[in-house]
């Protein structure tokens, strides 16, 4: 496992998207990672495939087995989706809107640019996430919310009293890993709180895309440091699974 | 330099400062004064609260003003967050089924 990893340097990671009034980061953060894995796996840029890949949401929103996607949902739910509409449509036919309303599903309508074989849920995931990562590409975990509603840039090691690490109630998509420098800083801090004395020593942290838009936190991504379970980040970890089409001629059972 | 004994933190003036930029830069505005009070209020008390954030932090991260600045936690979470996993799998219960007797 190397020390730092960043998928978005391979230019495997779809740009940050926007939520808007649509309870949605499950879809997002699910579609982020098949994206992200079909990048991996076939060799190409989301930017190379922007016109035919840009996988979204909206039919997993639309398509979610409760219907109503927009009122939250599990990244589990939409890799079930996935599965049982065989495959996404592309985000150009079946676009995203934002408005916090769900349409009726039209997944058969549209052709399927993208699917996947399975998922799974990682365990030991501070541990088997970086291998994960590093191997197979990026991994959707499930994160407590409150303390990004105030975050700016950093790396949040929260303590359980800021950051419930049970109450996990936000779906993010981590995209690498790394560790700081050991004097990276709080220095020049504009609308943010005075300059405490921070940690000398490095820190080794997450890198996890959000999907409130480019405004927030850093460019639309946060950090969260790696070995704590910092804001739950390690209880719900689902990555899909996607494999090159297997070549070889299936055997069957000889009558 | 800690906040604690240096820095009062912003004053009702420099508050509302803080604040007309903030709707400046996220482009917000309330449809009656009460509202605009209300909100306020309710931003006075989420930097109140990065700043708590901020304290108590392990990290390097930095909390402040930021988009949501003007929502309260229930809105936030209301507007931004999703189901609450363990609850919706019933992972929280106990596993096993009384009706076995057994777990």
């Amino acid at each position: 496992v190397p020390s730092t990893c960043d998928w978005r340097k391979a230019g495997a990671i779809s740009p940050v998207r926007n939520q808007q009034h649509c309870n949605c980061c499950w879809a997002i953060a699910a579609a982020g990672n098949i994206e992200a894995l079909w990048a991996i796996k076939f060799g190409r840029s989301v930017e190379a495939w922007a016109h035919t890949l840009s996988l979204l949401a909206p039919e997993l929103i639309d398509c979610d087995r409760c219907g109503n996607g927009c009122k939250g949902g599990f990244v589990w739910d939409a890799f079930l989706t996935v599965l049982n509409n065989s495959g996404l449509a592309s985000e150009k036919d079946y676009p995203f809107d934002g408005s916090g309303k769900t349409h009726r599903c039209l997944a058969e309508k549209h052709k399927k640019v993208a699917w996947i074989q399975d998922f799974i849920t990682l365990q030991a995931f501070e541990q088997s996430a970086g291998r994960m990562g590093t191997r197979a590409g990026t991994v959707a975990p499930d994160s407590a919310s409150l303390p990004l509603q105030h975050y700016q840039k950093g790396v949040i090691q929260a303590t359980p009293t800021t950051c419930d690490p049970v109450q996990v109630n936000h779906c993010v998509l981590l995209v690498g890993f790394g560790k700081t420098k050991s004097v990276e800083g709080r220095q020049g801090k504009a609308a943010s709180f005075g300059s405490y004395s921070r940690p000398r020593h490095s820190m080794a942290y997450w890198t996890l895309q959000n999907s409130w838009g480019t405004h927030w936190g850093e460019k639309g991504y946060f950090r969260l440091h790696r070995g704590s379970n910092t804001c739950g980040i390690t209880r719900f970890p689902v990555t899909a699974r996607v494999d090159k089409p297997n070549k070889r001629q299936q055997v069957s059972c000889p009558p | 330099g800690s906040l604690r004994g240096q820095d009062p933190g912003p004053q009702p003036l420099e508050l509302k400062e803080v604040f007309r930029l903030f709707q400046m830069q996220y482009n917000r505005s309330y449809p009656n004064p009460a509202e605009h009070a209300r909100r306020l209020d309710i931003f006075a008390q989420n930097l109140a609260n990065a700043q708590r954030l901020q304290e108590e932090d392990l990290g390097t991260a930095e909390f402040g003003v930021t988009q949501f600045s003007d929502l309260t936690e229930e809105e936030f979470v209301q507007l931004y967050g999703n189901r609450v996993a363990g609850e919706a799998l019933g992972v929280s219960r106990k596993v096993g089924s009384e009706e076995w007797g057994h777990s």
